[in-house]
């Protein structure tokens, strides 16, 4: 005889994410309608106070969103917020000369040249919770695997996507820079086409 | 209007570097599996420049998973104690026959144990075995014993004649 287990019942919020109102730029208000999608909220409102240990969403090999929740073992962060460096700051190199600087151990026709990198402007992209890509989490793809998988991080080759499934697309944005204008692309899109792919290119053609 | 394109989003704001895809059924043309390119195209790069298998990702889009596994639901409902589990009983009830034939197979030879005679089939083997030239002593059955008495006489093939 077995003790009947009822199921747990499957969570459902009715909860509805209500839009919410901010000022940005200093003076102009803006309202924020926060979305839902595969389980993720984008444009949440944040919390009063900040919590280092807020959860975050990362994002597997094949693209579905999955929640990190860090943790604090020996007094360190384990499972933070990934730190982006220096990929989405601006670089700018600035050159003082001795007039500007009166540095004491400068000589007086010495130029010195710094480079400063500017925060991106982080009005929209504060909304953003799923782990922004950079090229640190470029995979390597192709048959001997030594192609870099610039500019996604996800999905991974040859992942397979379920149908009635949503997967995350991510890309590193500013990989698309404008070679004319030194730009980095305002807006792009996505496209998904069918490929014919031959034995030799599947990898399983040997002679 | 990108060749072998099926699905083209809007132009969207190249600032989180993320856009969601919900995989639809259609885009299978009623096939189990196929295969496509994710590609991105940034706005200044014109359509007919635009090569989406050159930073392209391979990926397969398929109906589901070809492999059966039981679902949540299904261990859910197991863990509920409703199990459909006639395969159970198959699967048990074979190695049961098995196990009785054999219990029944090692009683009926005990039982007639008095009255089985098998010489018939040793002799004929031994007949068989004594068509080889040589002695007795050199066969692989008797070459170990040791309490030879006399040497055998010589032996000779038999014709068919003779039997």
């Amino acid at each position: 005889a077995r003790q009947v287990v009822r199921p747990k019942e499957k969570m459902t919020t009715s909860e509805e994410v209500k839009p919410w109102l901010r000022t940005i730029y200093g003076t102009s208000k803006e309202l924020v309608t926060p979305t839902v999608i595969a389980g993720v909220t984008f444009s949440a409102k944040p919390e009063e106070t900040p919590n280092p240990l807020k959860p975050w969403v990362s994002l597997e090999h094949d693209g579905r969103p999955k929640t990190i929740k860090p943790e604090i073992k020996k007094g360190q962060t384990k499972k933070g917020r990934p730190d982006y460096k220096t990929y989405f700051k601006t670089a700018v190199t600035h050159t003082y000369s001795y007039e500007d600087l009166k540095a004491h151990n400068m000589d007086p026709n010495q130029k010195h040249v710094e480079e400063e990198y500017i925060d991106e402007d982080d009005t929209y992209v504060s909304l953003n919770p799923v782990v922004r890509c950079t090229p640190d989490l470029y995979f390597n793809k192709g048959l001997a695997k030594d192609i870099r998988s610039e500019p996604f991080c996800t999905p991974y080759e040859n992942s397979r996507w379920k149908v009635d499934h949503t997967y995350f697309v991510s890309w590193y944005t500013r990989f698309f820079e404008d070679v004319n204008s030194g730009e980095v692309a305002d807006q792009v899109r996505v496209h998904l086409s069918y490929v014919k792919e031959n034995p030799r290119e599947k990898g399983n053609y040997k002679r | 209007d990108l060749p072998g394109t099926f699905f083209s989003s809007e132009w969207i704001d190249n600032l989180n570097g993320l856009m969601a895809i919900e995989v639809d059924e259609d885009w299978l043309q009623n096939e189990f599996e196929r295969r496509i390119v994710v590609s991105v195209q940034p706005k200044y790069i014109p359509d007919e420049d635009f090569n989406p298998l050159q930073y392209g990702v391979l990926l397969h889009i398929t109906k589901g998973s070809r492999v059966f596994k039981p679902t949540k639901e299904q261990l859910a409902l197991d863990d509920a104690g409703i199990t459909n589990d006639q395969w159970y009983y198959v699967a048990l009830s074979i190695p049961t026959v098995v196990v009785i034939f054999f219990v029944f197979m090692y009683f009926f030879l005990y039982v007639n144990g008095k009255n089985r005679d098998f010489t018939d089939v040793t002799r004929k083997a031994l007949n068989k075995k004594r068509r080889v030239l040589g002695k007795f002593s050199e066969m692989k059955k008797f070459k170990n014993m040791k309490n030879h008495k006399y040497t055998e006489l010589p032996s000779y093939k038999k014709t068919s004649k003779q039997n």
